[in-house]
């Protein structure tokens, strides 16, 4: 299983 | 100036041990409104956040907004040095490159202070947005500390599973599998010891027990815990801190190849 960066859900703001 | 004043140091205490070591530095973003802070571990699989409410203090002042460089692992250093009685004072002058930190013996006879050199961190800030989870869960977080080692002992990921009949977790791994289910259940006199499952639709999510056993060094705040969950999103573990604000610690769902 792999994971995606947190980044990949959260927009940079 | 900034300066921010605590009754109890323990708060602050143990806010920096439930940090620590899942992000190793990160900014403390103070304003008129408080202190918040966005941090990710070193893998950037997790975020962590803090608020800290300027009316939760028993005094709070902030002139400019100022971004303050923090080493945890240092931080924790010097508040080992105060009692958890004592009260404690955070300062510093606009552009400071330091902290300071002044503890007060509740009786007043024994005054430190503490300057810790700030550090210059680049970092990333991310939106969260607000959303409506599938499913929210509260419950106590010493029984959420107890699943999630006792888990750890069986396997390295955790399915979690929320549907009518309550919150699963599942692992499994070289010596066989675990399951734990907990209900609905609010027949305990003491809010603090009820779950409340509150399901919109059922979902389930795969995390890495690792964070999730990490996250749970931030039971001595408080004696519940929530968790928020949709799918193909990170998972939120929230633990409040009475009227000062809340630590939140978002994980990235492990997904299939």
């Amino acid at each position: 299983m792999k994971q995606k960066p947190i980044s990949a859900f959260f927009g940079a703001s | 100036m900034f300066e921010a004043r605590l009754p109890q140091a323990a708060v602050l205490k143990k806010l920096v041990e439930a940090l620590k070591e899942l992000v190793t530095e990160g900014n403390f973003d103070v304003s008129p409104s408080g202190i918040s802070l966005q941090a990710m571990d070193s893998s950037h699989v997790c975020l962590v956040t803090l608020q800290l409410n300027d009316d939760g203090f028993e005094h709070f002042r902030c002139d400019r907004n100022m971004s303050m460089g923090i080493h945890f692992g240092n931080l924790s250093k010097i508040l080992k040095c105060a009692g958890n009685e004592d009260t404690i004072t955070l300062k510093a002058e606009d552009n400071a490159d330091q902290l300071t930190l002044m503890f007060e013996s509740a009786n007043q006879d024994r005054i430190s202070d503490f300057d810790l050199k700030l550090m210059s961190i680049e970092s990333e800030h991310l939106g969260i947005p607000d959303q409506d989870y599938s499913a929210e869960v509260k419950m106590p977080s010493a029984e959420y500390q107890r699943i999630v080692r006792d888990l750890t002992s069986m396997g390295d990921t955790v399915l979690v599973s929320a549907t009518k009949e309550g919150i699963k977790f599942s692992t499994s791994g070289d010596i066989g599998t675990a399951n734990i289910t907990l209900r609905h259940n609010t027949t305990p006199e003491k809010e603090d010891e009820q779950t409340h499952i509150d399901l919109k639709e059922p979902v389930a999510l795969t995390f890495a027990l690792r964070y999730l056993n990490n996250f749970a060094k931030a039971t001595p705040l408080t004696p519940q815990v929530k968790l928020s969950l949709t799918k193909d999103l990170p998972v939120v573990v929230e633990y409040k801190v009475g009227e000062l604000g809340q630590v939140r610690f978002f994980l990235a769902p492990k997904i299939d190849d």
